[in-house]
């Protein structure tokens, strides 16, 4: 474990944690892509099979299963208490055509071919994109509150951070995992342009506006 | 430096 891990890990526990309060106060889960929210239930889900054969740390199995309940309890608030409020129009992005790629990428390129390693290949792919749904949503309706993008610059730091750790375990363990590597990378520049409108606008007091 | 056996990151 080093500082950029527990920092990243940090970073994302904030936004699932800023997501669901914001859902749950406001009653509410205006301009939050359900598809988004679906989309990290299965990553978490198929990464963290290894929940029942493998122990690494108590931190480590206490994460997953806190990981594992907010995302179920998030899509529960969006598709079952605040349903009435969910945003189907907006909310359109064909997350099959996220999911399928994702898997057969899997299943070609993958560290082990077995049952557990090609499903941790597969979420690792996945979450990579899993946010387009709601930078497509918010792009759709042009803005997005700022608690939404306080959530978005949270979400889009941890991986960012994760490439620190990445960086750090290479140069001191010699430890590198190009699957994990190459997809966070992905994932980090799919926020860039939000993370610039962030800072330039958002931390400003300003809206976020995006050019629709 | 080895590819990882079992994953210890979340």
């Amino acid at each position: 474990m080093n500082i950029f891990r527990l920092t990243g890990d940090l970073a994302h526990l904030i936004a699932i944690i800023i997501l669901l309060h914001k859902i749950w106060k406001s009653r509410s889960c205006a301009g939050i892509s359900g598809k988004s929210q679906v989309l990290f239930a299965l990553v978490y889900t198929t990464r963290y099979l290894d929940l029942v054969t493998s122990y690494v740390s108590i931190y480590n199995t206490f994460m997953k299963f806190v990981f594992l309940a907010t995302s179920y309890a998030t899509i529960y608030l969006i598709y079952v208490k605040f349903k009435a409020t969910y945003d189907h129009n907006h909310d359109t992005f064909r997350i099959e055509f996220l999911i399928l790629p994702s898997l057969a990428l899997a299943l070609l390129i993958n560290h082990y071919f077995n049952f557990l390693e090609v499903l941790w290949t597969f979420s690792i792919y996945l979450e990579s994109v899993a946010i387009l749904p709601q930078l497509f949503m918010v792009s759709k309706t042009g803005e997005a509150e700022s608690i939404t993008s306080h959530y978005l610059f949270a979400l889009g730091s941890y991986r960012a951070l994760y490439i620190l750790n990445w960086i750090y375990r290479y140069a001191t363990e010699g430890h590198y995992d190009l699957i994990a590597i190459v997809a966070g990378v992905v994932q980090t520049v799919l926020y860039c342009d939000f993370f610039y409108l962030y800072i330039t606008k958002v931390l400003k007091g300003k809206k976020l506006q995006l050019p629709a | 430096p080895q590819v990882v056996e079992d994953h210890d990151e979340l």
